[in-house]
């Protein structure tokens, strides 16, 4: 049996609309100590990786690990009947053959439920190597939000390129060519901080499209990490205040 | 020219 009482049923409607677009079919890991999954885009280019923890909920209980497959377009239709303000129950038996899904509004006394049924899905995990990223930086999600969004109106790839000094976006297209340079900023206003920890320098180049769709998880977090290493995937973290951590991995472009 | 790659390239299936 498996129960958890989401208060702030806002975040897993967020979490559904950041996932959507990459993923469809999803395996949810139900474990005693929370709610996991793994799962990569159909061309085998970004992997989102989402955590949630059950000292996030306001009542968590798994008596045994669980798989539920899920379409997540069909969880995103459903979500759509859960209002802001809803706290979200998901119910699901041993052997499950759907996933019972309860949106509370405890001031309007609204209540709404929906069986979600689940799925057989194939998926393969994928093992990802302990990597101590010798560049993270960490930068105003809505900022980063921005650049991404302006830099792929001039170009379908960008440069990230990291120092001590500073955080580089750089763009080349039939436009012109530019870049977009951020400095460590550990000024007092904490939304306005960009905080460069750079052991070792990191070129990169990815796809503007993949980035623009992890984005959509910029209103989970205030900031958003980027874990970068010349010889792996680029790591784009939003942390999920008391709850957990939502991930992606991109894997850049290469030379022919 | 850059290709995109793959994760599988990276990552290995558990």
């Amino acid at each position: 049996m498996f129960e958890a009482k989401l208060t702030e049923g806002l975040i897993l409607k967020k979490i559904v609309e950041s996932i959507k677009d990459i993923v469809t079919d999803v395996n949810i890991d139900i474990s005693p100590s929370g709610i996991s999954l793994q799962a990569m885009d159909s061309s085998h280019v970004a992997l989102v990786s989402l955590n949630l923890s059950m000292d996030g909920f306001e009542h968590y209980r798994a008596d045994t690990n669980m798989v539920l497959g899920v379409s997540i377009a069909n969880l995103a239709k459903v979500m759509k009947l859960a209002d802001n303000n809803d706290q979200i129950t998901l119910q699901a038996d041993q052997e499950a053959t759907h996933l019972k899904i309860i949106f509370e509004n405890p001031k309007t006394e609204r209540t709404t439920e929906f069986n979600l049924n689940l799925i057989t899905i194939d998926s393969e995990h994928l093992a990802i190597p302990e990597t101590e990223y010798s560049s993270v930086v960490t930068i105003n999600s809505g900022e980063f939000s921005k650049i991404c969004k302006e830099l792929f109106s001039l170009s379908e790839t960008v440069q990230i390129t990291t120092n001590t000094d500073y955080v580089q976006f750089s763009v080349e297209g039939e436009v012109g060519s530019g870049q977009v340079r951020l400095g460590h900023n550990d000024s007092e206003k904490k939304e306005d901080q960009t905080i460069l920890e750079v052991s070792e320098s990191v070129q990169q180049q990815f796809a503007i499209r993949y980035l623009n769709m992890f984005n959509k998880a910029s209103t989970l977090s205030s900031f958003t990490r980027l874990c970068l290493h010349q010889e792996q995937p680029l790591v784009v973290e939003f942390k999920i205040d008391n709850l957990g951590v939502l991930k992606y991995f991109l894997a850049p472009k290469i030379s022919d | 020219a850059k290709g995109q790659s793959s994760l599988a390239a990276f990552f290995t299936k558990k």
